[in-house]
C-alpha cells in the first residue's frame, strides 16, 4: 500500500526538515503507481501529481514526524478536499438532496450506464430509502434486456412500493408518458425509471438515452458506475453525460475490495456530486459518500 | 537508420501508456518492457517499424489462448462463476448456443437462486434455444439446484446415449472478497462431485473488460479457491480495453477460452490471440 510505499522511499529522509525536490520526486513516482494500481485515469493522475508538487515543496517536517507522513498527509488531504471534504475533523458525508420539481411538486428520476453496472438494483435501493418521504413509483424503460421488467416488478415488491405495469408496451414514448399519468392518478410523488445498460460505443442506443431524457425530463439523470471500472471509465462518463446531462453519481460494488479509482476520475472531471455508493446487493445497502474514507481507501 | 525511425526511450514511454490504459496493469506492463528491451537487443533491432512488429508478437506469445478437452466419457459439466453484472448468464446462453451448431444438446441449470428474476432471465434463453432448463424459487438452496441438474442431465444422456450431452449451470454473482458465497459456491461444487463418475466438471471464470486490476484479484482468488479452468472475456465491444486478460494469462496461467463482444448470441467466439492483440493497438 502507499504509506508502506512512501515509508520505503522516503527512510533516508528522516532526519531532513522540509520536503525538497529530491524527497518529492521519489515520493510522486510511489503516489503515480499506487494511483495507477487503483485504476485512477492516467490523465488525472498526471495533473493531479502536478498539483501536488507545487503544495508539497518546501513544507515543514515538524518534530516527531517524517517526510512520509507528512507527504501522505499533504497527498490524502489535497484528496479528499478534491472529494468535497470541507476540512473538518467531524466530517459531514454528503447527503442526497432530492430535488424537488416546483411545478408538479413530485420528482422524476432516472438512472443510466453500463451494462451490468448495478443500475436496477439501486433503483430499487432508491426506492426503500426515499419511500420514507415520497411515494415511489417504479418504471421499467428497458425493453431490450430478458426479465429486466420482472427484476424492477420483484423489487417494488421487495422495497414494498409501487411498479408501473406496462403490460408489454414497447413503445418507450407511450411507457414514459403513460407512466407519468398513472402517477398523478395515484398521487406518486416520485417516479424512478430504470433504462437499459448501454455501451459509449453504441450510437443507436445513446440516441434511445437522448431521447428518453428528452421525454422523460427527469430532475435527475443519474449515472451509475461499477466501482471496479479501469482506464476506459472517464471517456465513458463523459458520453454519458454528453448525450444527456447527468446530474450526480452512484458508485455501485464497494463492498469488493477495489480501491475504486474510477470514482475520483469521474467525480471530479465531471464535477458532479457523488449521490450514493452500493455496498452490497441487498436493497439496504446504500450509503452516504464520505471524502475522507475514499480517500483513505484509494490510498490503501 | 534514420533517427525519427529510431527506437528510443519514448517508444518505450508511448507504449507503456497504451499497455496501462488498455489495463494492463503497472507490474505486467514493466514485465513485458523489460522482455521487449531483450528481445530487441537480441535481434539488433534499431528502427520503430519493426521494434513495433516484435512487440505484438511477443504480446502474442504471452497469451494462451484455449479450449476445453472434453473426455469421451463424461457428461461435461461448465459452471458459470464471476462477479456481480460480468455477463455469467449472457454468456452461458451464448455457449449454449455456439454448442448447439456444434452438435452439442445442452441442460441449462438455473444455478442463481438469489437475485430477482435470474431464472426467469436464463429461462428466456432456454426458450429461445429450445433447450431444457432445471430452476427452483428466488431464495432456494444453489447447491440442490446443482443437484437437480446434474439428475436431469444424466437421464437426458440415459436417453440420447449417442448424442453429446452437456450441462450449463449459471451460479449468482459474487465478490470473491466474501468469505461466506465462496463458501455457498464451493458447496455448489461439492455437490457436482456426487456425479463424478459419469461427469466431468468445468469452471470457467467470466471476466469484464470494462473492469479495471480487480480483474486480476477476481481471477487469483477464484483460482486460488476453486482451481479455475479458463476464461471468457465479455464486454469488448464497449472500450478498447481487456488489457488485464495479459496478467491474468501471463502469471496465472488460465487460458482465454471465449469472447463476447455484444449483447446478440452471435456476439460471441472462440478467443483469437491474434485478432485480440491487434484490435488493442
Ligand atoms: N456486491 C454488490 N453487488 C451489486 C451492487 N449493486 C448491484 N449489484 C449486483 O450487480 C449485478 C448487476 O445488477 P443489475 O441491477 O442487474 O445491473 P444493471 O445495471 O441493471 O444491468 P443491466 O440492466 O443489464 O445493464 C446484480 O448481481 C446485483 O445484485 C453492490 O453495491 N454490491
Ligand atoms: N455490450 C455487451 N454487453 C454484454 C456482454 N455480455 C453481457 N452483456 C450485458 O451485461 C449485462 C449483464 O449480463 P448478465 O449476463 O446478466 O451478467 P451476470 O454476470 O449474469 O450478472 P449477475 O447474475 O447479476 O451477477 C446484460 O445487460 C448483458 O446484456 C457483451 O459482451 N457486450
Ligand atoms: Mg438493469
Ligand atoms: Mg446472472
Amino acid at each position: 500500500n502507499l504509506s508502506k510505499g512512501l515509508t520505503a522511499v522516503l527512510s533516508k529522509f528522516s532526519l531532513k526538515q522540509k520536503l525538497n525536490e529530491e524527497n518529492i520526486e521519489l515520493a510522486l513516482r510511489e503516489i503515480r503507481m499506487a494511483l495507477i494500481d487503483a485504476d485512477v485515469s492516467l490523465f488525472v493522475i498526471k495533473n493531479f501529481l502536478a498539483e501536488v508538487r507545487e503544495k508539497a515543496l518546501g513544507k515543514e517536517v515538524f518534530k516527531g514526524l517524517t517526510p512520509s507522513n507528512v507527504f501522505f498527509k499533504t497527498f490524502r488531504d489535497e484528496l479528499a478536499l478534491l472529494l468535497g471534504w470541507n476540512g473538518e475533523s467531524s466530517e459531514k458525508p454528503y447527503s442526497f438532496q432530492l430535488p424537488l420539481n416546483e411545478a408538479t411538486s413530485s420528482t422524476v428520476i432516472m438512472l443510466c450506464g453500463l451494462q451490468g453496472s448495478g443500475k436496477t438494483t439501486t433503483i430499487g435501493k432508491l426506492a426503500l430509502y426515499l419511500k420514507e418521504k415520497r411515494d415511489p413509483l417504479l418504471v421499467s424503460l428497458d425493453i431490450h434486456r430478458p426479465a429486466a421488467a420482472e427484476q424492477l416488478q420483484r423489487l417494488a415488491q421487495q422495497a414494498g412500493v409501487a411498479y408501473f405495469e406496462q403490460e408489454g408496451e414497447r413503445r418507450l414514448k407511450k411507457i414514459i408518458k403513460n407512466a407519468k399519468k398513472y402517477a398523478k392518478k395515484h398521487s406518486h410523488n416520485l417516479i424512478l425509471f430504470d433504462t437499459a445498460g448501454r455501451t459509449q460505443l453504441d450510437t443507436d442506443m445513446l440516441d434511445e438515452l437522448q431521447t428518453i431524457g428528452d421525454f422523460a425530463k427527469p430532475d435527475a439523470n443519474i449515472l451509475v458506475c461499477d466501482s471496479m471500472l479501469g482506464q476506459e471509465a472517464l471517456r465513458t462518463a463523459e458520453t454519458f453525460h454528453k448525450t444527456y446531462p447527468v446530474n450526480s453519481l452512484i458508485f455501485t460494488k464497494f463492498d469488493s475490495d477495489t480501491r475504486g479509482g474510477v470514482l475520483l476520475s469521474v467525480k471530479h472531471v465531471l464535477s458532479l456530486p457523488v449521490a450514493f455508493i452500493g455496498s452490497g446487493e441487498k436493497l439496504e445497502d446504500l450509503e452516504a459518500f464520505s471524502p475522507i474514507r475514499y480517500a483513505d481507501r484509494l490510498l490503501g | 537508420v534514420e533517427k525519427s525511425a529510431r527506437v528510443d526511450e519514448a517508444f518505450f514511454t508511448e507504449l507503456e501508456e497504451s499497455l496501462l490504459a488498455s489495463d494492463a496493469g503497472l507490474k505486467f506492463s514493466a514485465l513485458f518492457l523489460a522482455g521487449l528491451r531483450e528481445e530487441l537487443r537480441q535481434k539488433k533491432i534499431l528502427d520503430k517499424k519493426h521494434a513495433a512488429i516484435i512487440s505484438k508478437d511477443l504480446l502474442k506469445s504471452w497469451l494462451r489462448q484455449g479450449s476445453l478437452e472434453f473426455s469421451k466419457t463424461k457428461v461435461p459439466v461448465i459452471f458459470f462463476i464471476g462477479v456481480n453484472g460480468v455477463g455469467k448468464t449472457s454468456s452461458l446462453a451464448k455457449l449454449a448456443a455456439y454448442l448447439k451448431a456444434k452438435g452439442f444438446y445442452s441442460m441449462l441449470g438455473a444455478g442463481d437462486t438469489f437475485r430477482a428474476a435470474a431464472s426467469e432471465q436464463l429461462s428466456f434463453w432456454a426458450k429461445r434455444l429450445g433447450l431444457p432448463i432445471v430452476k427452483k424459487p428466488q431464495g432456494s438452496d444453489s447447491a440442490a439446484l446443482v443437484y437437480d441438474t446434474l439428475e436431469s442431465t444424466l437421464a437426458i444422456k440415459d436417453k440420447k446415449s449417442e448424442e453429446a450431452v452437456i450441462a450449463l449451470i449459471d451460479s449468482s454473482g459474487r465478490l470473491q472478497n466474501k468469505v461466506a458465497l465462496m463458501e455457498e459456491l464451493k458447496k455448489m461444487l461439492g455437490v457436482a462431485k456426487k456425479f463424478e463418475e459419469r461427469t466431468e466438471v468445468f469452471k470457467i471464470l467470466v471476466v469484464d473488460a470494462t473492469l479495471g486490476q480487480n480483474s486480476f484479484e477476481q481471477a487469483k482468488v477464484f483460482h486460488e479457491n476453486l482451481g479455475i479452468d479458463g476464461i471468457i472475456l465479455t464486454k469488448t465491444d464497449s472500450s478498447s480495453c481487456g488489457g488485464i486478460v495479459f496478467a491474468i494469462s501471463h502469471e496465472l496461467k488460465l487460458p482465454l477460452l471465449y469472447i463476447s463482444f455484444g449483447e446478440s448470441l452471435e456476439n460471441f467466439s472462440p478467443f483469437d490471440v491474434d485478432s485480440f492483440v491487434e484490435a488493442l493497438f
